[in-house]
C-alpha cells in the first residue's frame, strides 16, 4: 500500500 | 476515527487553548520556549501543505487552526508580550534539531517528493520540538502550575496516539513505521516530566525539580 496516499492523521 | 484518535486531538486542542489562557490571564509568556512554540509553526506549516486535499471537514479545520494558532502563538511571545520572554532562560540550539530532522528526512522517508520529504521531516521535528521548552524547565526547575497543565495535555495527546496506532493495527492493519517510531520518541521525553505532574501538581503541589 501506498503510505504516501493515506497521511489521515493529524 | 476512533476513541483514542479523537480523544488526542481533543486533548491536542485543549493543550492550546491552555497556553492560550495562560499568557492571555497572565498577560506573560514566562516559562514558555519560543523556540519550542516556533518548532511548532514549523511543524504544522511543513505538514499541511496537502491543505488543499479533502480528507474531511474535521481534517481540514483542524489543520487550519493548528496552523492559525501556533503563528498567533508566535506573535503574542514576539510582539504583544515581547517583553516577559527572557531569552536567557531559552538557550536550547535548535540549529542541531532541525538540521538533523532534515537529514534523517531525506534518508528516511517513503517518496522521495518534495511534500512527502517535508511531510516526515514535520513528524520528526514534531517528536522532539518539546525539548528546547523541557530545557528551559529543568533550567528554571520550577513551572506554573497552569503551563504544566500545558505539558500535560500535549503528552497525552501523544500517549493517546500511541493507543490509537494500536488500535489501528488491529482493527484496520494501518501501518506507518516513520510516525510510530517518531511518536514513540516524541511520548518518551515527556516520561519525566509525567512523573514529576503526578507526584507534585496532582497532589496539589508546586512543580518543583527534585
Amino acid at each position: 500500500k501506498d503510505k504516501t496516499k493515506d497521511h489521515d492523521e493529524l | 476515527m476512533n476513541f483514542f484518535r479523537l480523544t488526542a486531538d481533543l486533548m491536542h486542542l485543549l493543550s492550546i487553548f491552555v497556553l492560550l489562557l495562560k499568557i492571555q490571564k497572565t498577560r506573560s509568556c514566562s516559562g514558555i520556549s519560543f523556540k519550542t512554540q516556533l518548532l511548532y509553526a514549523v511543524v504544522f506549516v511543513t505538514r499541511y501543505l496537502d491543505l488543499l486535499k479533502w480528507i474531511s471537514l474535521y481534517n481540514t479545520l483542524m489543520k487550519i487552526f493548528f496552523i492559525a494558532s501556533s503563528i498567533y502563538i508566535l506573535y503574542l511571545m514576539k510582539i504583544k508580550f515581547r517583553a516577559t520572554y527572557d531569552p536567557s532562560q531559552d538557550t536550547f540550539r535548535i540549529e542541531f534539531l532541525l538540521g538533523a530532522c532534515l537529514l534523517l528526512a531525506l534518508v528516511f522517508n517513503y517518496t522521495f517528493t518534495f511534500i512527502e520529504v517535508l511531510w516526515t521531516f514535520s513528524i520528526y521535528l514534531e517528536a522532539v520540538a518539546i525539548l528546547p521548552q523541557l530545557f528551559m524547565l529543568s533550567r528554571t526547575g520550577e513551572a506554573e502550575t497552569i503551563t504544566t497543565h500545558y505539558l500535560f495535555a500535549l503528552g497525552a495527546y501523544r500517549g493517546l496516539y500511541l493507543l490509537n496506532w494500536i488500535w489501528r493495527f488491529y482493527t484496520e492493519h494501518h501501518i506507518d513505521w516513520i510516525v510510530w517510531v517518531a511518536g514513540a520518541i516524541q511520548t518518551a521525553l515527556y516520561s519525566d516530566f509525567f512523573y514529576i505532574y503526578y507526584k507534585k501538581v496532582l497532589h496539589g503541589q508546586k512543580f518543583e525539580l527534585p
